[in-house]
């Protein structure tokens, strides 16, 4: 007795996904079961929730598999328009609990804070948004001297046991941390310095021949970025593993940065969670993947269960 | 326009279709 939630990004900004197209299938201990998924939330809120019930009984194995139609862009930021975007009094709700600390994500922690302070001398307020975000996140990505491009613990056959990650606060002090801790880092300083951030956790396509990404040109993958909320304007997305090394030291912070804002590979990754563990109540387990379970009602059972996840990403081309 | 359309000054451009999910295998 359980269940297997899933997180699916329904509008953000390089993002469109429609779950009147979803489809799941579900097999116990191998054999094919009727089952239906719920979909609860609004797709206008931005996310939405698939949930499946997994009957009570003596079960060996579950195996699940949860598809729907989605789109995906390439994103471009006018760089002048969005210097002249102001500070908003307040955000609005649904922007503003991204505002917030969260697990792996310690925002509210005094080292973030004074990392802030330092950085922006006491000027964060009397620069524009989307510059200050694009500083601090050059700033954080440079405190990083050691980067394991090992994101993903693997298990082998295209299946996937989740994210390696240490989270943000673990991560300042760590002599090596991986793109997800990187996503985590630049989160909780943007969070620390009063702007609304998030990581976003996708199925990336392979690069096809497109040579400028370190992401695997030639299979389909989980992958990880982040956000930053621009008021009235958006989710401007950023990759802080994709940014790294390319001269962001000596990058004049006016002009366009790959990877930053203006993304030409977006179309090639579709965002599911923004949560490595969605709706569990804040608790990561070992290895997140973007999806949770629980067992009779718990995120922990009493024995030993193992998952695995195979990301499905089929592409029907230009649209 | 597609839904959620963001405001300038983001651009969408080349949208590209796919089905997307994740095949998930829970075991004892």
């Amino acid at each position: 007795g359980g269940s297997i939630t899933i997180a699916a990004a329904t509008v953000d900004t390089a993002t469109v996904s429609d779950l009147r197209g979803l489809e799941t299938s579900i097999r116990l201990n191998g054999i094919p079961q009727n089952t239906s998924a719920r979909v609860e939330g609004d797709p206008l809120s931005g996310s939405q929730r698939i949930s499946l019930g997994i009957p009570r009984g003596p079960l060996q194995t579950v195996s699940a598999r949860v598809t729907w139609p989605a789109i995906a862009f390439s994103i471009g930021v006018d760089e002048q328009m969005a210097a002249k975007v102001t500070w908003p009094r307040e955000w609005v709700p649904e922007v503003a609990k991204f505002l917030a600390p969260s697990q792996g994500i310690q925002s509210d922690n005094e080292i973030f804070k004074a990392f802030v302070a330092k950085t922006t001398e006491g000027r964060l307020r009397r620069t524009p948004i989307y510059l200050a975000a694009k500083d601090l996140v050059r700033r954080t990505i440079m405190e990083f001297r050691n980067v394991d491009s090992q994101t993903l613990v693997r298990e082998g056959q295209g299946t996937i046991r989740g994210f390696r990650l240490q989270g943000a606060l673990s991560s300042t002090g760590a002599l090596s941390v991986t793109p997800g801790d990187m996503v985590c880092t630049c989160v909780a300083v943007l969070r620390a310095a009063g702007i609304p951030a998030r990581p976003v956790i996708g199925i990336y396509s392979g690069s096809g021949s497109n040579p400028d990404t370190k992401l695997p040109k030639d299979r389909k993958t989980l992958c990880v970025w982040a956000e930053f909320n621009l008021p009235g304007c958006g989710w401007v997305p950023f990759d802080p593993y994709e940014m790294r090394g390319r001269g962001l030291p000596q990058a004049n912070v006016n002009q366009p940065w790959k990877w930053f804002g203006t993304i030409k590979q977006m179309n090639r990754r579709v965002g599911l969670a923004y949560d490595f563990a969605p709706f569990n109540h804040g608790m990561i387990r070992d290895w997140p993947a973007g999806w949770v379970w629980t067992v009779s009602g718990q995120t922990t059972a009493p024995f030993r269960l193992v998952d695995a996840t195979a990301p499905l990403m089929v592409s029907r081309g230009q649209i | 326009s597609w839904p959620g359309c963001p405001a300038p000054p983001l651009y969408r451009s080349d949208p590209r279709g796919y089905t997307v999910g994740l095949a998930i295998d829970i075991g004892a």
